[in-house]
């Protein structure tokens, strides 16, 4: 009597289960299953170990490995939720989860609030507001005066600082995005409602009836 | 010019993330 021997299907490290990941984020198992194809192919860009390394993902981002963002790094460290160096299937998932259009808006306030809290504080203050916008001035072809910078700075705090510490809590920053519901708006990713049309050649067959969930 | 800190560091290129989708179709 012969056997049947069945190749086993080689993940990348870090990999899970597209059913526990949709069951954890707002997409469906197709989308889970369409976003590894995503995966597999930012994280075999140039070191092909199955991980998405910063220098991939500043090549997807802007077609340049080296090109350096203090804001892409910010995202990268976030989706870093292990804090090893590297992006695996897992963090890809749950983090672009966030940019999804369906997800909460409470989630994605506290992931806008953790992406300014540069130094890890708890808080946005001044110094790392002020940081954050001498950088975007240096990406792009606007020019202010420091003077102008400042302005802007402290007119920001005095609308989001309610309490007048100097320093923007979680719940201030809340209150403040209501006010100003265009911060949000890099928060989420149109592409995501849908991936799975919005890219057919990530879908894949896949073992799984969404509707079976 | 009449926008807050938030608004203009919401123009970084680093916040597109389109770009991870773009780039792989």
């Amino acid at each position: 009597m012969g056997c049947v021997c069945v190749k086993p299907v080689k993940h990348t490290p870090g990999y899970e289960d597209p059913v526990i990941l949709a069951s954890e984020t707002t997409f469906t198992v197709s989308e889970v299953e369409a976003l590894y194809e995503l995966f597999k192919k930012i994280s075999h860009s140039i070191i092909k170990d199955g991980l998405i390394h910063k220098e991939e993902f500043q090549l997807a981002l802007f077609r340049n490995s080296n090109k350096k963002n203090l804001f892409a790094d910010r995202v990268f460290d976030l989706f870093d939720a292990k804090r090893n160096g590297v992006i695996d299937f897992g963090e890809f998932v749950r983090s672009l989860s966030i940019f999804h259009p369906d997800t909460e808006k409470t989630e994605k306030i506290s992931f806008a609030f953790r992406l300014y809290d540069l130094r890890h504080t708890g808080f946005i203050e001044p110094d790392e507001l002020k940081e954050m916008v001498l950088a975007l001035l240096n990406e792009s072809d606007l020019c202010l005066s420091d003077d102008v910078v400042q302005q802007i700075v402290d007119k920001t705090f005095a609308e989001a600082d309610k309490k007048g510490d100097g320093k923007i809590d979680p719940d201030e920053w809340k209150e403040f995005v209501v006010q100003n519901p265009s911060l949000l708006k890099n928060m989420t990713l149109p592409y995501l409602k849908d991936i799975t049309m919005a890219f057919p050649s990530f879908v894949m067959k896949s073992e799984v009836n969404d509707d079976e969930m | 010019l009449n926008m807050n800190a938030f608004d203009i560091i919401s123009l970084s290129a680093g916040f597109d993330l389109s770009g991870l989708f773009e780039g792989s179709e």
